[in-house]
């Protein structure tokens, strides 16, 4: 019998491979992780979300998504050793278990699935999604640019060609409204984390404006702690901020739509490294980058727990 | 088959608003086929794009002929690659 545990995390693998193992996570931790599809990809693949819940129903919950931008590896190899650990520490961490004992978290690994088979088959530095552009042989939009926060802004592209394309109009990607329908269909996603590679950021909104949030004060103590508690671990030095502030304009993004819609505590995660590989993070550096993103996961979700709203 | 040899990937550090803005028009220039993995967009941030081999000599003279400065992040983005797709296989095999 297969176990999820024989899974090697600690190599890069491909859509089929991550899919199959989801199955045998769900096999594995029947009372705690199961399998929903929240829709369709352009290319009519599924999206599939582990939830991991306890029971009770509606209860406030945190969404985490990995490889929104395909060529980004390390963020789907980061997501699978998340719900491994996740499923592995309930009953055995005091916070995994205290949250989930009042909590539920949804995890989509494969965002962006169409973008993510092509990276394996095509073209290994491919980022968006891949559905056709009107009026353009170039095809996909940038699927963190689609939101409807700030959408055409700066930061983004009208040109369908560009790789920040936002798309012909708000959420014209499957991908993107099989998320927007989700969250906003669930009512009580307390937090969104959107992890992508690299440069080794913790983010938090507005990237459509250098204007600070509401919450700005808080979100910025929390990533400081997150941050710390991260390079406590092997010394990894993770910058934090407002995306506008920290990286630059982005309009469009996961994380300032979600804020918008009341989503409070939203970040994103820009994971190792600093370009000396960039995308194409050595596979040897996927236990340690997830090993230490746990802490920084942990903290937000744990102060998410504490910090109802 | 289109393979990435050749490509390589700059890190370019500007100094000022001017500098951002000569980037801004490369990366608008569309022959050149330009990746741009870190996007410029404000002096203090480093700027890394992915040069095809085509275009490497040009943009490298158009940096130097700038005086903007640069180093190679990547020599050779294939090699990366080919470790890349023979640590999957490796693992595959285990």
């Amino acid at each position: 019998k297969r176990s999820s545990r024989a899974f090697d995390f600690s190599s890069y693998h491909t859509l089929d491979e991550i899919y199959s193992w989801m199955d045998t996570l769900v096999e594995d931790h029947p009372g705690l992780v199961s399998k929903i599809r929240i829709g369709q990809s352009y290319e009519g693949r599924d999206l599939l979300v582990l939830k991991f819940s306890t029971g009770g129903s509606a209860r406030p919950a945190i969404w985490v998504d990995t490889g929104i931008h395909s060529r980004e590896w390390i963020s789907q190899a980061t997501g699978v050793w998340t719900a491994n650990k996740i499923a592995e520490e309930y009953g055995r961490d005091p916070s995994v278990t205290a949250l989930l004992d009042n909590m539920d978290v949804f995890l989509e690994i494969i965002a962006n699935p169409d973008g993510f088979v092509f990276t394996h088959s095509s073209d290994r530095m491919w980022r968006k999604t891949r559905s056709p552009n009107t009026g353009s042989t170039c095809l996909g939009v940038d699927p963190n640019r689609n939101w409807d926060a700030g959408f055409g802004g700066d930061g983004s592209s009208g040109d369908p060609c560009s790789d920040i394309y936002h798309g012909p109009f708000p959420h014209s990607e499957r991908e993107v409204k099989a998320i927007v329908d989700f969250i906003r269909g669930h009512g009580n996603v307390k937090s969104v984390i959107s992890i992508h590679s690299y440069s080794q950021m913790l983010l938090f909104p507005y990237g459509y404006t250098s204007v600070p949030s509401p919450d700005y004060q808080e979100m910025n103590e929390l990533a400081k702690k997150a941050v710390s508690d991260l390079a406590a671990v092997y010394g990894t030095k993770y910058t934090f901020g407002s995306i506008a502030d920290t990286i630059y304009t982005a309009a469009g993004t996961t994380v300032d739509w979600a804020y918008d819609q009341g989503v409070k505590y939203s970040f994103t995660l820009e994971l190792r490294d600093t370009g000396r590989h960039g995308f194409l993070l050595p596979s040897s550096q996927i236990l340690p980058t997830a090993t230490e993103t746990w802490q920084a996961l942990l903290d937000i979700m744990v102060h998410v727990l504490e910090h109802p709203y | 088959l289109e393979t990435f040899v050749g490509h390589q990937v700059l890190r370019i550090k500007t100094r000022n608003e001017e500098e951002v803005r000569q980037l801004q028009l490369l990366e608008s220039l569309e022959h050149l086929e330009l990746d741009f993995w870190i996007s410029p967009s404000a002096p203090a941030l480093p700027v890394d794009v992915r040069i095809p081999a085509a275009s490497v000599q040009s943009v490298k003279a158009f940096l130097e002929s700038q005086g903007i400065e640069y180093s190679v992040l990547i020599e050779d983005l294939q090699k990366l690659l080919d470790e890349e797709k023979e640590a999957m296989a490796r693992s595959r095999r285990v």
